[in-house]
């Protein structure tokens, strides 16, 4: 069975799609092969690897039982890594896709059957702990909480803990917190060392790696591909960055 | 009955609790009795502004029956804005906390009874277009969607209005987009005023009134606090943009 990792957060908009784009990135780069899921309703992730679009099929059929795991699961032009992408979701139908999606055991079933040749599965998430983001850490083995890097997160962190704790007691009690992921740091902006030195001090599972704000990923981001993929290497640095993301993780996941 | 609106979007991140914050202020400073009510289960929307914290009852308390509208609903120090928080929830209680929002005709009745003495009702939502964000369209009479400004965006405004389309032919005949709001903007980015453009050209609704990524939103936004309300007028220009936001949505709303 493959290794499953959950990217949540509570917060909307502090880069849980870029993290895990480019993380399953690094991670097929050296040699896992690697699934991403996104299981955001909203979700995007990763298709302009696949040159895929949101009309092929994907996670939302294979719930439904419309699709094989060999029609759902899309080769990338990276080798070592595939992609599991929403589906086809009428807008309208998102109250649905989460009911089928977090029903009880559904979503461990549908990963088993995508997961087949792989070593790690990277799973995208919605924003907030609600029933989809509950039935990812359900499903998992490890998690990566992610927080921007601001005062105000470090009040949430609290509550995030406490949802992995509930879900470790309620029905999983394999899943691991793999690391405290501080994103979008701006490391000129004051305020931003107190905040990572409470993190580092107070949240012990706090990453030393850290995702810097900068003008590449947010480039990336709008062209929907990974950072390493600019042009002229211009996502050099950042690409290097989730090289020691993945050493990290690895490492954290050897070790617990 | 007041006019309630609903600040949504798709993806998350993009600015909607500090449009919803901001717009409040700014229409009760011109004389609207004005109620922002937190749908966010991980909201936290305006806390400094009543001195409350999650601790004080509100919209949770409201949905179970265990406080009273007089108790839930919070008058902050600015003269005709009161706050209608989330209320006490423990972050492994999100999934029954949505379930509760989104039962029929619940959100509905419960705002009735917080609304009494108030012009407009200003709804801030989790990001997505889950149960909850789908409750409050159901209830209010106006909706706006925000969208950060880039290319990505237009890819998914078609989506934003068929989820309102189809809520008026489901449930509520009187939801009226009131508008599409560009956030984030960075003039100086290359491809900005592409974006903006296609979506004036494209979606008529696109509001004239921009809101600009600045310095002052994402330090106010540390804060929790209204960009009018940082000290040495710093956040003046910002709040003169949310003074134009709430003129051009008022001639809306009296239009249509
Ligand atoms: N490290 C970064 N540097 C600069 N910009 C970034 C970075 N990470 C993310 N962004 C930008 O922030 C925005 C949100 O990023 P992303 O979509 O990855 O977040 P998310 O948490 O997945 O959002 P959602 O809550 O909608 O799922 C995007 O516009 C992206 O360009
Ligand atoms: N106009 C702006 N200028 C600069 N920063 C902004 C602006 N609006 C929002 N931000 C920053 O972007 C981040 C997200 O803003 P906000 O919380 O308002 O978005 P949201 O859509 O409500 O997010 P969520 O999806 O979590 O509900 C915050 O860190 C905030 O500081
Ligand atoms: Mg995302
Ligand atoms: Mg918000």
């Amino acid at each position: 069975m493959a290794r499953r990792l959950v990217i949540a957060s509570q917060k909307g908009g502090v880069g849980k799609t870029t993290v895990a784009l480019n993380l399953a990135v690094a991670l097929a780069e050296r040699g896992s092969r690697t699934l991403l899921v996104d299981l955001d309703p909203q979700g995007a992730v990763g298709l302009s690897l696949a040159k895929a679009d949101t009309e092929l099929p994907g996670l939302a059929e294979l719930l439904m039982g419309q699709a094989t795991p060999e029609e759902a699961v899309l080769v990338t032009r990276l080798a070592g890594l595939s992609l599991l992408p929403r589906g086809r979701l009428d807008a309208t139908d998102v109250p649905s896709f989460e009911e089928e999606v977090s029903r009880p055991g559904v979503l461990a079933e549908t990963l088993e059957s995508a997961e087949a040749a792989c070593d790690i599965v990277i799973m995208d998430t919605p924003s907030g702990l609600g029933r989809v983001t509950t039935a990812a850490l359900t499903a998992a083995e490890f998690a990566v909480l992610a927080f921007q890097t601001e005062s105000l997160a470090l009040r949430s962190i609290g509550q995030g803990l406490r949802v992995l704790e509930h879900i470790q007691t309620a029905g999983n009690p394999r899943l691991q917190l793999l690391g405290i992921l501080p994103t979008l740091v701006e490391r000129e902006r004051p305020g931003t060392h107190a905040v990572l030195s409470e993190m580092w001090n107070g949240f012990p599972d706090t990453l030393e790696t850290v995702i810097p704000r900068t003008e590449a990923f947010a480039h990336a981001s709008t062209l929907g591909v990974p950072v390493g993929f600019l042009g002229g290497g211009a996502g050099a640095p950042e690409a290097r960055r989730f090289e020691l993301l993945a050493d990290e993780l690895e490492a954290r996941m050897n070790r617990l």
